[in-house]
């Protein structure tokens, strides 16, 4: 797995064509709202079920 | 006929007369839990024409002596319901004897797919003119196999050969001895491997969790199996060690959306792998059954 296929696959899951040039400032004040990291922790658990479970 | 689009077609319908045997196969703990199939053969014998009815079947028909040999797997399905696959078809000719060799992996493939516990393997053998028509050859009746024995088995009796390989000495190994580094001597096994996005520098204020995460790779060789099968499959390449089963990885990212930046969560498949597998390219892969 190599770094570029993280990035194509980001990009290809987002529809954009290239990596977006965002403002660190901007970045430094974005807080992450907590619906949407309740959603990314259950895709984590659901995606560590699978793992447990096996084949 | 009852469609308002199309002309009436009228059709004759003209019967096939195949000849159908079901074969039933014992298959529990005939594959051992640790093992791979690698092949299953389906051997038949068949009869000699006696030489009369093979002279008869000349002066009628002098263009075909063949008939169509086709092997299902059949299923009974929850419900009662049967349902076949096709698994191989050929043309046989009536001058032929002996034994046949029909390759039924696909069929001992999908017979391991169903739950437990498992219905004995099914194969319908038919035997068919080999075309249709006012002219067609009768010679799909004089072909026949021998079946078996009444009360125990006989010397030309149907046969399933099945060549499987130990998974102990030809599959994978689990995870890697984190201990040992890899080397070329390495069986096939999955090693950890730490993806660090914090330092990839196109990730930078793009993705925001998370940090890392492990992605395992599959590394080390496999074992390649020197067995001679009956039946060689001509796309078949070496057995490698890849990644059989894979995860996804949920990823928080920052979107533009009308001028400012916004968390939004994405999940990017096959990012992780759950398990490596000694395979084949070109091997048949088992399919998911519908119920």
């Amino acid at each position: 797995l190599s770094e570029e296929q993280i990035r194509d696959s980001l990009l290809q899951q987002l529809h954009l064509s290239e990596v977006p040039v965002l403002d660190k400032a901007a970045m430094e004040e974005l807080v992450i709202p907590a619906h949407v990291r309740a959603q990314y922790v259950a895709l984590l658990q659901r995606s560590h079920r699978v793992l447990s479970r096996g084949k | 006929r009852f469609s308002q689009k199309f002309q009436e077609v009228a059709g004759r319908l003209l019967a096939s007369e195949a000849s159908r045997h079901l074969l039933v196969f014992g298959m529990e703990q005939r594959l051992p839990p640790d093992s791979e199939l690698v092949q299953a053969v389906l051997r038949l014998f068949q009869e000699p024409v006696p030489r009369a009815a093979l002279r008869r079947q000349e002066r009628l028909f002098p263009r075909s002596a063949r008939a169509r040999v086709t092997v299902e797997w059949l299923r009974v399905r929850d419900d009662g319901a049967n349902r076949t696959s096709l698994i191989d078809s050929r043309l046989v000719s009536l001058h032929d004897s002996g034994w046949k060799a029909f390759d039924v992996t696909e069929a001992v493939s999908l017979w391991q797919q169903l739950s437990r516990p498992r219905q004995p393997l099914l194969l319908q053998v038919s035997v068919q003119r080999e075309h249709l028509g006012p002219l067609a050859s009768e010679a799909h009746r004089l072909v026949r196999f021998a079946s078996q024995a009444a009360g125990g088995s006989g010397p030309r009796e149907p046969q399933l050969e099945l060549h499987t390989l130990d998974l102990k000495a030809y599959g994978a190994q689990g995870d890697c001895d984190t201990e040992a580094p890899a080397t070329e001597g390495t069986l096939c096994c999955r090693q950890e491997l730490y993806i660090d996005l914090q330092g990839m520098k196109w990730a930078e204020n793009w993705v925001l969790e998370p940090p890392g995460f492990l992605a395992y790779e599959c590394v080390g060789s496999c074992q390649q199996s020197q067995e001679s099968l009956p039946f060689q499959w001509p796309f078949l390449g070496p057995r490698q060690c890849i990644a059989s089963e894979t995860a996804s990885l949920p990823l928080i990212v920052s979107i533009q959306e009308g001028g400012r930046a916004r968390p939004h969560v994405v999940s990017l498949p096959n990012m992780r792998v759950q398990k490596c597998s000694c395979a084949s390219d070109g091997a048949p892969v088992p399919r998911e059954l519908a119920p």
